[in-house]
């Protein structure tokens, strides 16, 4: 082991354990480790500031090296976006605030609860929409979630709404007719709307750990998709996973909420986030 | 699998006899790894590997088994052994009806778990109630109280925006008066670190004096295990945990960190979204589980 200038086993050992409990994952965490010794190795890192300095510019890159951060609009006609994850991670709740924001900007927006399955779930984006000055689509209990979708898609045309949220149901990844569920509301959303759903955000705990990583695969598998949305980052979690997920999917955080209110949305900021996992 | 993964990690320690310190500690530098990877708490890890190389080392490895093998088995039984727990049912009261208090972070599964609670109770003879305390969430209510139509158990609730504590006592005051047996209730998920919320619930402790109260955790949740049950222990002493979603592939390590930082049990494991869909918790399953 390379020892320099007070970099030593111990802080290499303590710079592991920081990422580790971020939930950077085993994989991640080596591999910035290894950057890390390396840089030593090369002079470029000379004293413990060195070191977090040298991994901070690392994870910055390495989150930046993604698709776009932004969200994309339609050309013409109502923007689409398509909200997916799995069971109580957030998907509603930062529906609710997207479309918050998304009110201040001057832009109508209706609310499509294509959750049609969980007790209750309709309601809650019925509030929401109410709270937040939205329109709102909902289906039959334990109907068809597409259908949903299109009757959603259809309403906005009719209106001229300038954006549709599509709210699903939680649904774990590994349950395959869920998954094709979902394969649905997608195939019905991209014939209805050229270039549609401009947006399919996969909404992640931030006290997740390394199974965001199997989440991720197996939606990717199903449809396509453009970000992530980092929900509770106001827990103690740092979502750390989301490092190894820009490296392995090129996956950009788009969105972070930080509430429970309709307020609690932000735009994500690497540096903040870097930040986050050093303090 | 895991003993051959350790087998060719050992391959170099030939001899046969007794685990050797350098085979021992080779194998347990794999073994981390696989815990880390199931999301086990970097110190929980520690402090149990710690533990299994004093166990591990000078053992005679048995004549038909190689020392891979031999290690795996160590873990997995020290696994299983800390997992488990003698009497991890519901601690009933000796006086109705029995208060059973569900807890936990935003999301992970409290009122589909109250539910569940309910209709297993149902199921096993006795006459429960429900009490909807979550008067924050949008419709928070309304779920609890279809769920509870659903497997025809009373429920009572109160109005978004109102006194969780008030609607407790309420549905304590029902649940005697009515005769149930058993009260569950419901509560709004928060933030261990919510210092407000981290009270109401000392509050409604106090109130309900509860014979359970039952930290709700996700399976996937990461190394944020340790500080979420430690938040909610330290506040309540939880009496035990329920680890839901544990139908998907999260390998749920959190189990190992919740209980081995707080010496609470795991009672119950979530393993879908429909009402029949709780068992009682397995440790042997938790540990296969983890180590695979
Ligand atoms: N603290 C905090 N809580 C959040 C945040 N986002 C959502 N929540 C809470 O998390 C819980 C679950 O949120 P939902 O929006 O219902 O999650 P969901 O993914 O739609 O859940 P399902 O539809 O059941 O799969 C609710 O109590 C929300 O208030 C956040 O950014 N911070
Ligand atoms: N697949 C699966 N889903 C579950 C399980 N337990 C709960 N869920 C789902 O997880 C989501 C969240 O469950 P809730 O019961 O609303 O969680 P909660 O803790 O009450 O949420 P808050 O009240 O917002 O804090 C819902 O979609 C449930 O159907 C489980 O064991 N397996
Ligand atoms: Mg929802
Ligand atoms: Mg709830």
């Amino acid at each position: 082991r390379v020892v320099v200038d007070g970099m030593d086993h111990e802080s290499l050992e303590s710079l592991e354990e920081k990422l580790l409990s971020a939930d950077f994952g085993v994989g991640a965490t080596l591999r910035l480790v290894d950057h890390v010794e390396e840089l030593t190795r090369r002079g470029k890192v000379r004293d413990q500031k060195g070191l977090r300095d040298g991994l901070a510019e690392e994870v910055e890159r390495l989150l930046g090296a993604t698709g776009s951060d932004e969200l994309a609009e339609a050309a013409e006609g109502p923007t689409v976006y398509l909200i997916v994850g799995v069971n109580g991670v957030g998907k509603t709740t930062s529906i609710a605030k997207l479309a918050w924001h998304l009110r201040q900007e001057g832009l109508t927006v209706l609310l499509a609860a294509a959750d049609t399955f969980r007790a209750g779930a309709t309601e809650q984006l019925r509030i929401w929409a109410d709270r937040v000055g939205a329109e709102f689509v909902g289906g039959q209990d334990r109907g068809d979630p597409a259908a949903v979708a299109f009757d959603a898609i259809d309403a906005a045309r009719a209106r001229g709404i300038d954006v549709v949220l599509v709210d699903t149901a939680g649904r774990l990844h590994t349950h395959r007719n869920l998954m094709e569920e979902l394969q649905k509301v997608d195939r019905v959303i991209r014939r209805k709307i050229e270039g549609g759903p401009h947006e399919t955000l996969i909404v992640l705990d931030a006290t997740v750990g390394q199974n965001a990583v199997s989440q991720v695969r197996s939606f990717r598998d199903a449809v396509e998709l453009t970000g992530i949305v980092l929900a509770k980052a106001d827990s103690t979690g740092r979502g750390g996973i989301v490092v190894a997920l820009a490296q392995e999917h090129g996956l950009p955080v788009k969105l972070v909420g930080t509430g429970e209110g309709m307020k609690d949305l932000e735009a994500f900021d690497p540096r903040a986030f870097v930040e986050g996992v050093f303090e | 699998e895991l003993s051959e993964k350790l087998d060719a990690a050992l391959g170099k320690f030939r001899q046969r006899g007794v685990l050797t310190e350098p085979m021992v500690k080779e194998g347990l530098r794999e073994i981390r790894r696989i815990l880390l990877e199931a999301d086990v708490h970097f110190k929980v890890t520690r402090d149990f590997l710690n533990r299994v190389q004093e166990q591990a080392l000078g053992e005679d490895v048995l004549k038909s088994v190689s020392p891979g093998q031999q290690i795996v088995k160590i873990v997995h039984d020290e696994l299983a052994a800390l997992l488990g727990e003698e009497r991890a049912g519901i601690a009933w009261a000796s006086k109705p009806p029995t208060v059973i208090l569900v807890v936990g972070l935003q999301g992970s599964g409290k009122t589909t778990t109250a539910a569940k609670l309910a209709r297993r109770f149902v199921r096993d003879g006795r006459q429960p109630m429900l009490a909807a305390c979550d008067l924050q969430r949008p419709a928070a209510v309304d779920q609890l109280v279809t769920l509870a139509k659903r497997i025809k158990v009373p429920v009572h609730s109160g109005e978004t925006g109102g006194d969780p504590v008030a609607t407790a006592q309420e549905a304590l005051a029902q649940a005697e008066e009515q005769n149930r047996n058993v009260l569950i209730v419901d509560t709004a998920g928060r933030l261990q670190i919510d210092e407000p919320l981290m009270e109401e619930l000392r509050k409604l402790k106090s109130a309900l004096a509860p014979q359970e109260i039952l930290l709700v955790a996700d399976a996937m949740t990461g190394q944020e295990a340790v500080r979420i049950a430690q938040g909610f222990d330290d506040a309540l002493e939880i009496t035990g945990v329920a680890l839901t979603k544990m139908d998907g592939d999260a390998r749920g390590g959190a189990a190992l960190s919740i209980r081995g930082v707080t010496g609470r049990p795991i009672k119950f494991v979530g393993t879908g979204e429909g009402v029949d869909d709780l068992d009682l918790a397995d440790p042997e399953r938790l540990a296969g589980r983890i180590l695979q």
